[in-house]
C-alpha cells in the first residue's frame, strides 16, 4: 500500500497545473523511491517525467510498487478543494482502484477527504537514452515564461540559438518578427536571475512554441529552469524542485 | 517549411 503526507500540498497543486494541459491521463508509479510518472501528449511530440522523491514526504510507506492509473483533469479538480496551507495525504491499497486524498488544514481543525476512481491505463514507457548534451541554458524560469509568451504573438515556432556569448530566441511570422537574447551573465548580483551556459558546440534548433508555453506552467514549482539542446534532438527542460523535478522533452521541428 | 518531429522517432519503447 503507499501512504504519502506531503506538508506543502500547494506543491501537488502546482504539479498538476503543469501537467494536466499537455496529457489527460497517467500512471503515478509509486515505488520506495517515490513518486514518478512519465507520459506522452496525444500527438507524440512532447513528453512528461515527474520524479516526486520520497524525502519530500513525511511519512513515506509503499512497501510494493503500485502504478495508480489517474484522470488528471479529475485529480486536479479534487485538489483544488484542498486549500494552499493544507497537509495533503494521499493513499491506496494494493488493488489500486481508488486514491484516498486527505486534506488537513494547518490548525488541524478542519479535515476532509476525498476518493477518486483510479483507471487502468496502457502506458507506453519510452526508454529516454543518456544525452550529453552539446549545449544547457540555466536561466530564470519567469523570463523564459515571458519569453514564450512575447514570441507566440509573432510565430507559432521559435529558434534558439545558443552560442557561448548567449541564448537568442527568435521568431518569424506574417505580422514581422522578434528576437530576444540574453548574454551569458553569471556575475549578476541576483543570482536567481542569471543566464549561464554550458557549451560543447553552438546549437541553433526550432520548437513549437504552443509546448514551450504549456512548459511554462511548471514556472510557479522553481525559480530556475535549464534547458539542454543537442542538434537535431529533443529538447529537455528542467523545473528542480526541492525534492524532485518535472523534466520535459520536446521532439524538434526540422527543414525538409 | 519546418516539419515537426515525432519523439517516437528519438525515444525507443522500453
Amino acid at each position: 500500500m503507499l501512504e504519502a503526507r506531503l506538508q506543502t500540498g500547494a506543491l501537488l497543486k502546482k504539479v498538476l497545473e503543469a501537467i494536466k494541459e499537455l496529457i489527460t491521463d497517467a500512471n503515478f508509479d509509486c515505488s520506495d523511491n517515490g513518486i514518478a510518472l512519465q507520459a506522452m501528449d496525444n500527438s507524440h511530440v512532447a513528453l512528461v517525467a515527474l520524479l516526486l522523491r520520497h524525502d519530500g514526504f513525511e511519512p513515506y510507506r509503499c512497501d510494493r510498487s503500485l502504478a495508480l492509473g489517474v484522470n488528471l483533469v479529475s485529480l486536479s479538480k479534487v485538489l483544488r478543494c484542498a486549500g494552499n496551507d493544507d497537509i495533503i495525504t494521499l493513499k491506496a491499497d494494493d488493488t489500486a482502484d481508488v486514491l484516498s486524498l486527505t486534506f488537513e488544514n494547518t490548525d488541524n481543525d478542519r479535515i476532509s477527504e476525498y476518493e477518486l476512481k483510479l483507471m487502468d491505463i496502457d502506458s507506453e514507457h519510452l526508454g529516454i537514452p543518456d544525452t550529453t548534451y552539446e549545449a544547457v541554458v540555466q536561466m530564470s524560469s519567469a523570463e523564459f515564461a515571458r519569453i514564450c509568451k512575447d514570441l507566440q504573438v509573432l510565430s507559432d515556432s521559435v529558434q534558439i540559438d545558443v552560442t557561448k556569448e548567449g541564448v537568442k530566441f527568435g521568431a518569424k511570422g506574417e505580422l514581422g518578427s522578434g528576437a530576444v537574447t540574453l548574454k551569458q551573465n553569471g556575475n549578476v548580483d541576483k543570482e536567481e536571475e542569471a543566464t549561464l551556459i554550458e557549451l560543447q558546440q553552438n546549437v541553433s534548433l526550432n520548437f513549437s512554441l504552443k509546448y514551450l508555453v504549456n512548459f511554462t506552467k511548471a514556472t510557479p514549482l522553481a525559480s530556475r529552469v535549464s534547458l539542454s539542446m543537442s542538434s537535431e534532438v529533443p529538447l529537455l527542460v528542467e523545473y528542480k524542485m526541492e525534492a524532485g523535478y518535472i523534466r520535459y522533452y520536446l521532439a524538434p521541428k526540422i527543414g525538409e | 517549411p519546418m516539419m515537426q518531429k515525432s519523439l517516437l522517432s528519438f525515444f525507443k519503447t522500453a
